[in-house]
């Protein structure tokens, strides 16, 4: 573990925390994107299953199971709430995600470290990871207003992949031989498709104007 | 832990 890694990790479970907040206590899920919340769900679902055949650490588990519980809770509180599920705007959330998951299993089965069951879903929830952003990058796009919890929600979520980059270089050059190109170019991919919502979050902030994605 | 692939990263 090193700082960029921890602060990855702190990033990506502040974003969650983010949206279970804004779900939980105001009970709106306005802005956000069920398709990404589900392509999440998949993705964790892919490539958690390890708790089951390996232990790393306490704090990798609890951290995976936290993943696993939010990222379920949060489509289920979308779909099912009664109130929440009256602010999902789905008809502008309309990214056609099933698009997203086949061709990168296919990849998956195409490109991986190891073909064994657990490492083609290992690795088809990276090359899915990196995509699953997509539809709530269009939604933000659509809607006019970005309200801050959603815009630091997003921003949180970019920003921990971008942490794991760090780290990534980090162990590459403390570790002998340690080199993972399937993850490392799936992170890339990921954090390169935040890169104008970034331009654009730090620019809001810095006019202390509202977050606005140009259509 | 060789068998499998070794994935020690969320």
């Amino acid at each position: 573990m090193n700082i960029f890694r921890l602060a990855g990790d702190m990033s990506h479970l502040f974003s969650i925390l983010l949206l279970l907040l804004k779900i939980h206590t105001i009970k709106s899920c306005a802005g956000v994107s069920l398709k990404t919340q589900e392509l999440y769900a998949l993705v964790f679902a892919t490539r958690y299953l390890d708790i089951f055949t390996g232990y790393i650490s306490l704090y990798n588990t609890l951290m995976k199971m936290f993943f696993l519980w939010s990222s379920f809770t949060i489509v289920w509180y979308m779909r099912y709430h009664n109130v929440v599920r009256r602010s999902y705007d789905k008809d502008q959330d309309t990214f056609r995600h099933y698009f997203l998951i086949l061709p990168c299993f296919i990849l998956a089965l195409l490109v991986h470290e190891k073909f064994t069951f657990l490492e083609v879903l290992w690795t088809f929830s990276l090359y899915l990871e990196a995509v699953a952003i997509l539809p709530q990058l269009v939604l933000l796009q659509r809607t006019r207003n970005v309200d801050n919890l959603t815009g630091h929600y997003v921003f949180f979520l970019g920003a921990y992949r971008s942490f794991y980059i760090l780290n990534w270089i980090y162990r590459y050059f403390t570790e002998q031989n340690y080199y993972k190109w399937i993850t490392w170019i799936s992170g890339l991919v990921q954090t390169a498709l935040y890169a104008d919502f970034f331009y654009y979050y730090v620019k809001s902030w810095r006019n202390s104007e509202r977050l606005q994605l140009p259509a | 832990i060789n068998d499998i692939t070794f994935h020690d990263e969320l």
